[in-house]
C-alpha cells in the first residue's frame, strides 16, 4: 500500500499570486472578460447577478448553462486563452 | 462569428505589419515564419495582402512583453492570458501583444533551431542518439567548449548531422552588439556577473554584456532561452538542478508538489529548502503560429466566436494540421469579401501538349523530350500542385523551372503562364542526377550550371562538363550543397548554402574575396535557411518549405506567399 499523499502548499518566491478561491477566480474572470460590466454599462441597471453572468459566460463558451460555478465552468476559466474580452469591447 | 461593434475593419486591403521585438524562446527566423504563416491563414481566404515593414508605423505592430508592457491590460505570468490584440484603427488599434512569460514554441515542445554545424540550420531532433545514449535535450557531451549541441536526425552516429543550440555563449539577439556572444564575467555598475541577468531592467528580459565591461563599452544583447531553462519563478533561464531537495525530500524530476495548480516545477539549485530558487519546467509550450493567427483575426476586425473549433474561439487548443474553420472564413469574408483562394485548390490538369512546343524558339537546340500525350489521370506524385517543396526552382531561358526527384516542370513566360510537365531531367540533361539542389543560367555564354550535393555540371547545349567538385570553384569542402543562386550583374552569381552565401565570378571561375557573407545580414527579413533562391521578373525569391519571401530591388520583402498558389498558380 502506498502512503497516503500529504499535500502541502508552499508560497513560492517570485510566483505571480494565483492562489485565490474559486469564487474570487470566477469574479475576476467574469469582470475581466466583460460578462459583468456589459449589462451594467448597457442597461444602466445594477450589476447583473453572478448567476446571470455565469450563464452568459457558459453560453459563450459552449458549456451547459447552469448559472452555477460548477466544475466544467471552473475548468474553462482555468484554460489558457486570449486576453481580449468576450463581450462588451 | 462576431465582429467588433461598428464592424471595425481596415479601410485598405494592403495591410502592413512590423515585428518590434522577439521572444528569447525561438530563433527570430522561426518567429518571422510563424507570423508570416499566421497572416497567410487570412490572406488565403480574403483579398488582403500583408506586407512586413522594418521601420516606421505599420497597421499591425507586433511585440512581446511581460506583465505591464505599456498598455492598460497587463499580462499575468505563465499560462492564463497568452496574448491580446486590438481591433483595426489608428495608434494602438490593430496591434498584437504576446505574453513573453509564456513558453513560445511551435506547439510541440521547444523548437530548437541550430546554428553552424553541418545541418544548415535544421531543427534539433529529439530524442537523438549519441555514442549509445539517447538525448532529449541539447548536450555539451563530447565537447570541451561547453557549447550545447544536438543532432538534427535521430542518430548522430549514423548521420553525423548536428548544429549548435541557442546559447548565450554562441549569440545574443536584439541589443546593440549585432548578435555577438556574451562575455563572462562582465562588469555592470561595478558588479561582476557570470551569467545573464535581469538586473537593471524592469521588463524581466535576461541580458549580458558582449565585452568584459558594460560600464565602459555599453554593448549588450539579450540572451536566447536554452531549451532546458525554466520559466518564470525566480530563476528564469537557469536549468533545473537534479536531484534537488524540497521539504526534506529528494526529487530527480520536476514535481507539482507544493503547488495547488498542478504545474510542474523544479529547483535550480541542489536544495530548494536552502536557496528557494525555482522555476516552471519546460513544457510543450504554446504554438506562436496558432495564437498569432487568432490575434491577427482580432487585428483584422473579428471578435471572439462561440464555435469551439473556430480559430476565433477564445481558448487555446493545439491543433496539429490547422485549417481555418468555416465560421472564421465567413467572418473575415463578411468584413473583406471572398478572397483569392476561397475554395480548396484543384489539382492541376496534366499538360497534353506534345513537345516540342512549336511556338518555342530554341536557340540551343535544347528541347524537352517528347512525352506521350495522355488523357489518363495524372499520377498524383507527378502533379506539381501536390508537392510541398521542390529541390530547386530556377529560371532557364526566361521560364521558371521547378525540379523535384528526377522531374521538372516549367512555367511559360509568354502566354498565360501555363505550367507544363513533368519532364524527365535525364531526358533533357542525361548527365545529371535526379536531385538538383540549385541551377543557374550564365546568360553571357548560355551555359547552364547545375549543382547536386558537392558536385556541379555545366551544360552548353547538349555538351556537358562534369561532374566536378564544387571545391574547384573555390568553395570550402565543408559545404554540403548549394541551395540557391542569384545572378548579380554580368558574370557574377551569388551561391547560397546554409546561412551564408558566396559570390562566384563566372568568367574567372572562382569565388570573390570577402565571402562568405551571412545571408540575413545582406538580405534582411527572409529565412536564412531558404532551400531555393532565385530571381524572377525583377524580384528575388527565397523559398522555405511551401512558402516564398519575395524581395524587391530595394531589398525589402514585399510579399510572402505560397509557392503553390502564386508561382505554380495551382
Amino acid at each position: 500500500w502506498s502512503l497516503p499523499l500529504k499535500s502541502v502548499s508552499v508560497t513560492f518566491p517570485g510566483d505571480i499570486l494565483k492562489n485565490m478561491t474559486d469564487k474570487q477566480l470566477a469574479e475576476n474572470y467574469l469582470k475581466r472578460f466583460g460578462y459583468i460590466d456589459r449589462v451594467y454599462r448597457s442597461d444602466f441597471q445594477s450589476m447583473m447577478s453572478t448567476s446571470k453572468a455565469l450563464k452568459s459566460m457558459q453560453r459563450q463558451t459552449g458549456i451547459e448553462e447552469t448559472g452555477e460555478l460548477d466544475k466544467a465552468t471552473l475548468e474553462v476559466m482555468k484554460q489558457p486563452r486570449c486576453g481580449v474580452p468576450d463581450v462588451g469591447n | 462569428y462576431k465582429t467588433f461593434d461598428g464592424d471595425l475593419k481596415w479601410d485598405h486591403n494592403d495591410v502592413t505589419y512590423r515585428i518590434l521585438n522577439y521572444s528569447p524562446d525561438m530563433e527570430s527566423s522561426l518567429i518571422d515564419d510563424a507570423f508570416a504563416r499566421a497572416f497567410k491563414v487570412w490572406s488565403e481566404v480574403t483579398p488582403l495582402t500583408f506586407t512586413r515593414l522594418f521601420e516606421g508605423t505599420a497597421d499591425i505592430m507586433i511585440s512581446f512583453g511581460k506583465a505591464d508592457h505599456g498598455d492598460p491590460y497587463p499580462f499575468d505570468g505563465k499560462d492564463g492570458l497568452l496574448a491580446h490584440a486590438y481591433p483595426p484603427g489608428e495608434g494602438i488599434q490593430g496591434d498584437a501583444h504576446f505574453d513573453d512569460d509564456e513558453h513560445w514554441t511551435l506547439g510541440k515542445g521547444p523548437a530548437v533551431k541550430t546554428r553552424y554545424g553541418n545541418a544548415d540550420g535544421a531543427l534539433c531532433h529529439f530524442p537523438f542518439m549519441f555514442e549509445g545514449n539517447s538525448y532529449t535535450t541539447c548536450t555539451t557531451e563530447g565537447r570541451t567548449d561547453n557549447l550545447p549541441w544536438c543532432a538534427t536526425t535521430a542518430d548522430y552516429n549514423k548521420d553525423k548531422k548536428y548544429g549548435f543550440c541557442p546559447s548565450e555563449l554562441l549569440y545574443t539577439f536584439g541589443g546593440n552588439a549585432g548578435g555577438a556572444e556574451c562575455v563572462f564575467p562582465f562588469v555592470f555598475q561595478g558588479e561582476e556577473y557570470d551569467s545573464c541577468t535581469t538586473e537593471g531592467r524592469s521588463d524581466g528580459y535576461r541580458w549580458c554584456a558582449t565585452t568584459k565591461n558594460f560600464d565602459n563599452d555599453k554593448t549588450y544583447g539579450f540572451c536566447p532561452t536554452r531549451e532546458t531553462a525554466v520559466f518564470g519563478g525566480n530563476s528564469e533561464g537557469e536549468p533545473c538542478h537534479f536531484p534537488f531537495v524540497f521539504l526534506g525530500k529528494t526529487y530527480d524530476s520536476c514535481t507539482s508538489e507544493g503547488r495547488g495548480d498542478g504545474k510542474l516545477w523544479c529547483s535550480t539549485t541542489s536544495s530548494y529548502d536552502e536557496d528557494n530558487k525555482w522555476g516552471f519546467c519546460p513544457d510543450q509550450g504554446y504554438s506562436l503560429f496558432l495564437v498569432a493567427a487568432h490575434e491577427f483575426g482580432h487585428a483584422l476586425g473579428l471578435d471572439h466566436s462561440n464555435i469551439r473549433d473556430a480559430l476565433m474561439y477564445p481558448m487555446y487548443v493545439y491543433v496539429e494540421n490547422f485549417s481555418l474553420h468555416k465560421d472564421d472564413i465567413e467572418g473575415i469574408q463578411y468584413l473583406y469579401g471572398s478572397g483569392p483562394h476561397p475554395t480548396p485548390p484543384q489539382p492541376n490538369t496534366p499538360t497534353t501538349t506534345p513537345y516540342p512546343d512549336p511556338d518555342e524558339t530554341d536557340t540551343t537546340d535544347e528541347t524537352e523530350p517528347t512525352v506521350p500525350t495522355t488523357t489518363q489521370p495524372l499520377d498524383p506524385t507527378k502533379d506539381a500542385c501536390n508537392l510541398t517543396k521542390f529541390d530547386t526552382i530556377t529560371v532557364i531561358q526566361g521560364e521558371l523551372h521547378f525540379f523535384k526527384d528526377g522531374d521538372y516542370w516549367k512555367m511559360s513566360s509568354r502566354s498565360d503562364g501555363k505550367l507544363s510537365g513533368p519532364f524527365s531531367i535525364s531526358g533533357r540533361w542525361p548527365a545529371l542526377p535526379s536531385v538538383i539542389d540549385s541551377a543557374f543560367e550564365d546568360l553571357l555564354n548560355r551555359k547552364l550550371y547545375f549543382f547536386s550535393g558537392n558536385r556541379f555540371w555545366v551544360y552548353t547545349g547538349k555538351s556537358v562538363l562534369g561532374p566536378r567538385s564544387i571545391e574547384k570553384l573555390g568553395l570550402p569542402s565543408s559545404i554540403q550543397k548549394i541551395e540557391g543562386s542569384l545572378l548579380r550583374g554580368k558574370g557574377k552569381v551569388l551561391l547560397f548554402s546554409g546561412e551564408s552565401f558566396w559570390r562566384f565570378d563566372v568568367k574567372a571561375q572562382k569565388i570573390d574575396k570577402g565571402y562568405p557573407r551571412y545571408t540575413d545580414v545582406v538580405f534582411g527579413g527572409v529565412p536564412n535557411d531558404a532551400h531555393d533562391v532565385f530571381q524572377y521578373k525583377g524580384h528575388i525569391y527565397f523559398c522555405r518549405d511551401r512558402f516564398y519571401w519575395r524581395m524587391n530591388s530595394r531589398k525589402q520583402v514585399d510579399r510572402v506567399g505560397y509557392v503553390k498558389y502564386d508561382l505554380l498558380r495551382c
